[in-house]
């Protein structure tokens, strides 16, 4: 089981977009894919056509450290999801005192066994216990990165958190890919910004790159993925194209 | 003292560029502004040209609860700043277990007196303790909202929030302004959502929209506010429209 984490502490750089868009690709390419969402904003889970969980049910049947992971198939994406809600506010403060509290999440994920080929995971825009859990529980990491200069300042200090936790735990989440979002590439911005990453980052940018697409934005509000929503629209294809490229890297080795 | 906090857990709608943008509007017609960071990612620190604040400085002299309050001025933009750093993240934690934990940024202000006309306070994406500070030590509220369909999820939290907060604890924040930023009119998703806004919230949705524009995106990266950095730009010249419409409803009342 390949288990991806997507994060990213700078808010709105496209991490819910790409979990449920990779998920929904990697679904229509016959793997068997979870989604996991430990934001308690529960976008993943909404996304994808699911009700968010009730401040009770989240914490009863969240993702972190119960034995009973909730994993309801998403409304038309062809892949599960274990949902959030804002519960899991309440449920990161009591993690906070537990032991172990960094791998819950990783725990329940191995009670799942071979059940999915791939667990793509969700994080909340903050390098809180939740992120960290996600971060503890995958092997490959995915950063999502709008070409702007908050995002390329945040993207050091995620990389420093990455490898402080590495050096700590004995962890080995490795840096799999900087995905190009919401990409624009007629401003001057974009290119300056885009050339720093493929100087610092050659091997692990991607070449695939998500254009700015308003069928993106506008998917989640039918509770779909832009496969099912505009299966030809230019960022529907990018998301196909950004599933191949990580495949065919992480199936390789 | 007007003191507005600008605030809105749904990541990347605009915040910090509203923060900084609306400091230097305000200051160019001649107030005086403090502008807070309550954001361990200091974004408004680094865009208004100052240095982030290392580990240990944070801490000694965050916004919450210190005695001495570190202001400096910003490097162009003629307003103030309470810089912040990645040692805001520890604080907060420290403040957990404090007595009063949610007011003391409002003791700190309190301080102040009436040294500033204006204090703008930036939150990070979260409803957490720093954003909880910054709810209570103000009378007003901003949120900058983008019209797409999470961010529109994310508002009703919000709103849910500062009305239980208010209950809870007699404080009365007042919603002064929902702001339309990074605005495509040419999108139906823009359209429909800024309807939506526009029927539920008739009293505080301002008409002053900023439209996207890459200059705002830009002049961070000079660490300027936009009006220091292309002052005819169409997303400078919407700041100042804002700040125009903002002191007419606040100075009136
Ligand atoms: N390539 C794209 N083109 C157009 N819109 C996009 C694109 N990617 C994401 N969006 C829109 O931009 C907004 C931010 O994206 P998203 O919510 O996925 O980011 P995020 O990093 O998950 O945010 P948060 O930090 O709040 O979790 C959303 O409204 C989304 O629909
Ligand atoms: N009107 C605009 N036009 C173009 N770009 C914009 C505009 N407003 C903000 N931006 C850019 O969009 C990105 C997100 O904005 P900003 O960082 O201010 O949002 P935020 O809500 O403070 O994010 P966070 O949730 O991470 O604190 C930044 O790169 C910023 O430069
Ligand atoms: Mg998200
Ligand atoms: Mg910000």
């Amino acid at each position: 089981m390949h288990t991806i984490v997507i994060a990213n502490q700078k808010g709105g750089v496209g991490k819910t977009t790409t979990a449920i868009n990779l998920a929904a690709s990697l679904a229509a390419m016959k793997r068997r894919v979870l989604l996991v969402d430990l934001d308690p904003q529960a976008n993943a889970t909404t996304g994808s056509g699911i009700e968010k969980l009730d401040d009770e049910e989240a914490i009863a049947v969240s993702s972190l450290g119960r034995e009973e992971m909730k994993i309801i198939p998403s409304k038309s994406g062809g892949y599960d999801v274990v949902p959030s809600g804002p519960g899991l506010i309440a449920r990161e403060a009591e993690l906070r005192t537990a032991e172990n509290r960094e791998l819950q999440l990783d725990r329940s994920l191995r009670q799942l066994k071979d059940s999915h080929d791939y667990t793509i995971i969700d994080c909340p825009p903050a390098l809180n216990l939740l992120t960290i859990n996600g971060l503890r529980a995958a092997k490959n990491l995915l950063v999502p990165m709008q070409c702007e200069y908050y995002a390329l300042e945040g993207l050091a200090s995620l990389l420093e958190t990455v490898e402080h936790l590495n050096e700590k735990t004995g962890h080995n989440l490795e840096l799999e890919a900087i995905v190009r979002t919401m990409f624009d590439p007629r401003t001057k911005l974009t290119q300056q910004i885009s050339e720093e990453l493929a100087s610092h980052f050659p091997e692990t940018l991607f070449s695939t790159v998500i254009p700015r697409n308003v069928r993106l934005a506008e998917a989640p509000s039918f509770g779909k993925p832009a496969l099912s929503y505009e299966p030809n629209a230019k960022g529907t294809l990018a998301y196909l194209a950004l599933a191949g490229e990580l495949v065919e890297r992480m199936e390789q080795e």
